[in-house]
């Protein structure tokens, strides 16, 4: 299963990203 | 850019620790980091093709909402960026009906497909997300083939500074999460971010001195588990002691053939106790003793 990060540019969804991830 | 988290689950930490296991398995999620959305050049409100393509292929979306000042110092707007984004979803699917209506006036048949499709326009048009509309498990095969966006599962992530990590989601978001029948939590990604630098001992002091019961990241895999509509079934022995993710609903012959399609095909009969009990007599022979197996 798969879940997708989306968002507009500048609401910091590659920080989330790796804040959740790493 | 793929990240795989594993679901932290203290049934599993509670078996493990009876049964200590050479092998202890957590279930896990991949979440895939989508570049940003960009608006078509041609249609500022419309999500580019390749933006589209990718959000297709997910079984659920988390839209990360900024919930700070950007870097011209402008206050953030939410709940107006969830409205335009949501808006953007919906155009995508109805160029997506309004497609497949054309191609189906000239394709007799379909009867079923098409009255669907005809109910549906309409709301589209109207901004509604189709996953508010309650459409019934048939309803939703029929549209399987579609992989509608409004459709997909959504959790909202607002992005808050440090200083706001444990204030409450804000009503506007919240409000307009319900709205479009999303789920809705706020963190702060800065905060996550140092939380995951400091060592695991030092973490809840760390939580508890910013008034936060655990750290967002926990709250964060639950309600993306919680989206995708799983839930574990457990096993455990001397060898492994493991969570297996199954859909809500799995019949236990599928859930069966998760550990291995032999399993599947020979199924006769599942032996299950309920962890609770487990809890509760201690042992496999004791719930088999008081009929709880």
């Amino acid at each position: 299963m798969k879940v997708g990060l989306t968002g507009f540019p500048g609401a910091g969804k590659t920080t989330v990203f790796n804040a959740l991830t790493g | 850019n793929l990240g795989v988290i594993k679901v932290p689950d203290a049934r599993v930490d509670a078996l493990a620790a009876i049964y200590q296991p050479r092998k202890t398995t957590y279930a896990e999620v991949s979440f895939v980091d989508f570049p940003p959305a960009r608006s078509a050049p041609e249609r500022r409100t419309v999500l580019d093709a390749a933006t589209v393509a990718q959000l297709r292929d997910a079984d659920a979306l988390v839209e990360v909402v900024r919930g700070f000042p950007d870097v011209a110092g402008a206050p953030p707007t939410p709940a107006a960026d969830l409205e335009s984004f949501a808006a953007e979803l919906v155009l995508a699917d109805l160029a997506v009906i309004e497609k497949r209506l054309e191609r189906l006036k000239k394709e007799k048949g379909h009867e079923r497909e098409r009255a669907l499709l005809e109910r549906l326009a309409p709301s589209l048009e109207a901004g509604t997300p189709l996953r508010t509309l309650g459409l019934a498990p048939e309803e939703r095969a029929l549209l399987a083939g579609f992989a509608f966006l409004s459709l997909r599962p959504l959790l909202v992530v607002l992005n808050v500074p440090e200083a706001a990590a444990a204030v409450p989601l804000p009503e506007e978001v919240a409000a307009r999460a319900r709205a479009e029948g999303a789920e809705a939590m706020a963190l702060s990604a800065r905060l996550e971010a140092e939380i995951a630098e400091l060592e695991p001992a030092d973490r809840d002091a760390f939580l508890a001195d910013l008034g936060l019961a655990e750290s967002a990241r926990a709250r964060f895999i639950r309600a993306s588990y919680a989206l995708l509509d799983l839930i574990s079934f457990l096993t455990t022995g001397e060898d492994e002691c493991r969570a297996w993710p199954i859909r809500r609903g799995t019949t236990a012959l599928k859930a069966a053939g998760k550990v291995h399609s032999d399993i599947e095909r020979g199924f006769i009969r599942a032996e299950v106790i309920a962890y609770d009990e487990f809890m509760r007599l201690g042992s496999e022979a004791k719930c088999r003793e008081a009929g709880k197996l």
